[in-house]
């Protein structure tokens, strides 16, 4: 209707269209920022290239359709960190990933969570690698040793390494660090881990808001 | 339920399509290019209380409580034009950590509306 008129709905003055117009985006972005807890949208500091984006995407396994929890309250969704690496030296490489977000970690509960890597082997090799999952001490100072695993690579490619429990609660409480030490007599400058289109990542499915529910009852 | 037309006055869904691009959130949301927000607008007059869409039997319910109650006095209070069908909207967006986040927010799009 045109300005001046009236509401066909509430009887009220109707707005001018693009005042109409600028009050339904604002709306259109409420909606979407709460519905995805966040306070206002995110600012990106550490842009992700189109080619590490796409290779993980190819990974990603698509949440089943019509998973939707019967609670509305509860949402669960597919996560994808990719590694900040840390400190790393020839005998090991650390892989930072940090998950914050506005809501409070309590609330977020990690469902299933695996670290996928690319390398490159020389033909014919196998390769041991030590997995080490670090936490932070109780009073988030220095990190501890929480568990490990031995892998056996013995192709080039991507690996898929699934992590339990420790390293899903320390996701779940926005940090993750996982130490990837190469064992055996593999030289390791023939090996290379990752590189820009193949930037090692955590994949995570997480359920939020779920706890909540878990609490009321 | 019914979609607006130009001069729609009852009770109808209006199309309304939000473009990312448009609103400056291209960069955080990897996809969709944008999503039909839709909303539900027009007049829901006693008669059409419950209008069909997708809710027949209650339309019946009501017209029969309003005929009781006109019989005694005036039904109160007003119907109106609410969504009465939505659906989810996937979405696929960098997190503040630049982590890929991907989730169905359910009930996003409406989808038909229909008068209470």
């Amino acid at each position: 209707p045109k300005a001046g008129g009236q509401c066909p709905a509430c009887g009220g003055p109707t707005l001018e269209l693009e005042s109409q117009r600028e009050l339904l985006l604002h709306l259109a972005k409420r909606s979407i920022l709460d519905k995805l807890h966040l306070s206002q949208r995110p600012t990106l500091n550490r842009p992700v290239s189109r080619a590490a984006l796409r290779t993980a995407l190819q990974r990603l396994h698509g949440v089943p359709q019509g998973a939707l929890p019967e609670d509305n309250r509860e949402q669960e969704c597919e996560i994808i960190s990719f590694a900040e690496t840390g400190l790393s030296t020839i005998n090991q490489t650390r892989l930072d990933f940090r998950f914050s977000s506005d809501r409070t970690a309590g609330d977020r509960e990690v469902q299933q969570a695996s670290l996928m890597f690319f390398v490159q082997l020389p033909s014919n090799t196998t390769w041991t690698l030590k997995v080490r999952v670090l936490v932070l001490g109780p009073h988030n100072t220095n990190l501890t040793l929480a568990t490990q695993y031995l892998l056996e690579v013995d192709a080039s490619g991507w690996h898929q390494l699934l992590l339990g429990p420790e390293a899903q609660a320390a996701y779940s409480q926005g940090h993750l660090t996982l130490e990837l030490v190469p064992e055996g007599q593999v030289a390791q400058s023939s090996v290379s881990l990752g590189g820009t289109a193949h930037r090692p990542f955590v994949a995570a499915r997480v359920r939020v808001g779920g706890k909540h529910r878990i609490h009321r009852r | 339920g019914i979609d607006c037309q130009e001069g729609s006055r009852m009770c109808c869904r209006q199309e309304f399509f939000v473009d990312f691009r448009e609103i400056g959130w291209h960069d955080w949301i990897i996809q969709p290019e944008g999503y039909a927000m839709n909303f539900c607008i027009g007049q829901c007059p006693l008669h059409v209380a419950g209008m069909p869409g997708i809710a027949a039997s209650f339309h019946t319910a009501v017209l029969n409580l309003l005929k009781a109650n006109t019989a005694a006095g005036t039904a109160g209070g007003g119907s109106c034009c609410v969504p009465t069908a939505r659906r989810p909207l996937s979405l696929l967006y960098y997190d503040r950590d630049s982590n890929i986040v991907k989730t169905d927010i359910p009930d996003m799009v409406v989808e038909a509306c229909g008068c209470s």
